[in-house]
């Protein structure tokens, strides 16, 4: 019965994106059937994952308008059990075109339906923005993990998208929870790091997640390799760090 | 006659509303008279100025949707010649309710003709999306100033915002220049930045800027007290290349 967790935080550059690409190899490497769904024109996760988007016939963009099934969509990877459903410009189009139809926020949902059973989690990257395509990933999931970078402006929109959630809870997906809060790119060394850490653990005590991820270079080298840094660099405090999160994400689910 | 400049880059977190705070800032020190237009529902250049969103009662969004004249609504700020346009969450629904509109992309445009002469500069903070906001931005504006964090994603993004750019300038506004790619948040030390840098002034020759803006803990602290770096601490590295950054958007202006 897959979980479906959507990684979404309004606010740009969080590392959303690194997040749902290391979580989803993760948890493939624990043996569980995993599908990332790039949800964001951009295509960072598509790259991130190592496949060339300039080849693809079909992205996500061909479900949403194009009324293709998702099983015809998804692209293995280079880690056994993690498939991914990739993106590219055309997904920007997606986001005028869904505002005419009726049940314009759940047209992710009906299409996750025909294939949810068959993974164990399914992983949404959305784009930095509240817009349609981020609504029909709230919609479509159970679980919403928010990765927080460790700054001010960061914080300033966590109120934002938890009054957003409240009403999607209210009107459109009853389901969704949220799984956690995620620290990200903290710099242990630095006042800000700290007082960012510790507001977040005041403010959110039961969502703030135990695990931080700390800034580290190796992160930011392994997208340019096609490869989620788990893989790219193993032993770096980056991937120690996304794989402690992954078997807190795992520890989460089975609770619910 | 005022010369309109929007920040824009649709990726995320690479410091378009730091450029557009400490630009806008450092260009009324040197006597110009600016009109700061925070144009992204997260309203982080109204924070960053010092503004606080919960007391206001009108915001950039009562120009768009209530037909409110910007003179209406423009605030000083601590900065002499500085004025600034807030924006709170309000401004989210703005881009759901322009879409039904005949001439949805010029609305800002329309607005800003009445007050444009009155100012030196008008500096417009974009969100990190190509969506009806930023199209207006773009439509407004004669000069594009785009950060680019020294990473891979904000690379790949690059090739996606100039063909959109390409598009404008044929359909809807002949006059966009881009006025610069500014790299941000670099840090000389790793391969990572040296390499973007390199590749990003091979494939931009001409509209790289020459001033580097180095990621430096002083810029990330300021916007928590309410202030653009270049006031928070005038000396530290990030305030020097942001004063360095206007000297030379100032010489690329009177150029044209
Ligand atoms: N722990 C980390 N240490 C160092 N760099 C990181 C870390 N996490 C992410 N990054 C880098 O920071 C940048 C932003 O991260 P990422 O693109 O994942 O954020 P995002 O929230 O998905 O951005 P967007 O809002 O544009 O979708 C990327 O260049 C990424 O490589
Ligand atoms: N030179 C720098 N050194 C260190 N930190 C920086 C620097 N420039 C920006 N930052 C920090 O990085 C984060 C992202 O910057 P900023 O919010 O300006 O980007 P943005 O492009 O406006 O983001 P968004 O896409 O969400 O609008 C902020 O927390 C900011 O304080
Ligand atoms: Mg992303
Ligand atoms: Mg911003």
């Amino acid at each position: 019965m897959g979980v479906i967790i959507a990684v979404a935080n309004q606010k740009g550059g969080v590392g959303k994106t690194t997040t749902a690409v290391n979580l989803s190899t993760a948890l493939a490497l624990h043996k569980k059937k995993v599908l990332l769904v790039d949800f964001d024109p951009q295509g960072n996760a598509t790259t991130g994952m190592g496949v060339e988007k300039s080849v693809l016939k079909f992205t996500v963009y061909d479900s949403l308008i194009n009324n293709l099934s998702l099983r015809d969509l998804l692209i293995p990877t280079a880690t056994p059990l993690l498939y991914i459903i990739p993106a590219n410009l055309d997904l920007a189009g997606a986001e005028v075109e869904l505002a005419g139809l009726t049940h314009r926020e759940s047209v992710l949902q009906n299409k996750l339906k025909e294939i949810k059973d068959e993974f164990d989690y399914i992983i949404i990257d959305c784009p930095p923005s509240l817009g349609l395509l981020t609504l029909n990933a709230l919609v479509s999931a159970e679980s919403l993990l928010v990765p927080v970078q460790c700054e001010y402006y960061a914080m300033e929109g966590l109120v934002q998208l938890f009054g957003v959630i409240r009403e999607i809870k209210d009107s459109l997906n009853s389901r969704l929870r949220i799984l956690g809060i995620l620290l990200t790119m903290a710099d242990r060394r630095t006042n800000l790091t700290q007082q960012v850490i510790a507001e977040i653990r005041r403010h959110f005590p039961r969502e703030a997640l135990r695990t931080v991820i700390p800034r580290n270079i190796r992160v930011s080298e392994s997208p340019s390799y096609g490869k989620p840094v788990v893989l790219y660099d193993p032993r770096c405090s980056g991937a120690k760090s996304y794989r402690k999160l992954t078997r807190e994400v795992i520890k989460r689910v089975q609770k619910r």
